[in-house]
């Protein structure tokens, strides 16, 4: 494992801490789009069903893994209950559909094979690479984020471009290659490129 | 490695 796959995961990770303290300590989720949220479930279960038969084989993977759909899970549930007075859909409204359908019909498209969990695996990472749209859509609506959700999507989408030089490294090194995976990091990459260059430049 | 039955990223 490279040093841009640990920064990547270590990104994620640090991603899902910022906006659980976030919720925590504001006792809010003002500014938190439940739909790309919920989108970011869908994409975990989906693409860590794999669980099931590869626990296994990495420790370290699979803790990632349940990490990822647990606090995912739990972000959702906040969202729902604790939280819910402060969740406003009114501002959450980019038709989904939309995402899901399009990673849908990709994922039948191209799978790297027509088997279920290979078809479900390709539609979380088509999925996990618009996942954030609904968000930034949000964002541009309300005009003004918190410093703190700025921070979170930085950390997320800092996650899969660490994953670019990583692929390059395994291509390189391992002669790696996962085309769907990269085509997907690489539209995720460009999808965040303006709200990193804003980040930057703010 | 690059069997698509394992993916071993996240």
């Amino acid at each position: 494992m490279n040093i841009f796959r640990i920064g990547g995961d270590l990104s994620h990770l640090i991603s899902i801490f910022i906006l659980l303290h976030k919720m925590r300590t504001s006792k809010s989720c003002i500014g938190i789009s439940f739909k790309s949220q919920v989108l970011y479930l869908i994409v975990y279960v989906t693409r860590y069903l794999d669980l099931l038969w590869t626990f296994q084989h990495s420790t370290y993977n699979s803790l990632m893994k349940i990490i990822f759909i647990g606090s995912s899970a739990y972000t959702i549930y906040l969202m729902l209950n604790d939280f819910k007075p402060t969740h406003d859909p009114n501002i959450d409204t980019f038709k989904v559909e939309y995402l899901i359908g399009g990673s849908a019909i990709l994922a039948l498209l191209f799978p790297y094979k027509w088997t279920t969990s290979e078809v479900l695996w390709s539609f979380s990472i088509w999925l996990e690479s618009v996942a954030i749209l609904p968000q930034l859509f949000m964002l541009q609506r309300t005009g003004e984020a918190e410093t703190i959700t700025t921070h979170y999507i930085f950390a997320l989408g800092a996650y899969r471009a660490l994953y670019i030089p990583n692929w390059l490294c395994r291509y390189l090194f391992e002669n790696f290659t996962d085309p769907i995976a990269i085509i997907a990091g690489i539209i995720q990459t460009i999808l965040y490129s303006d709200f990193f260059y804003i980040y930057y430049t703010k | 490695k690059g069997d698509p039955e394992t993916h071993d990223e996240l």
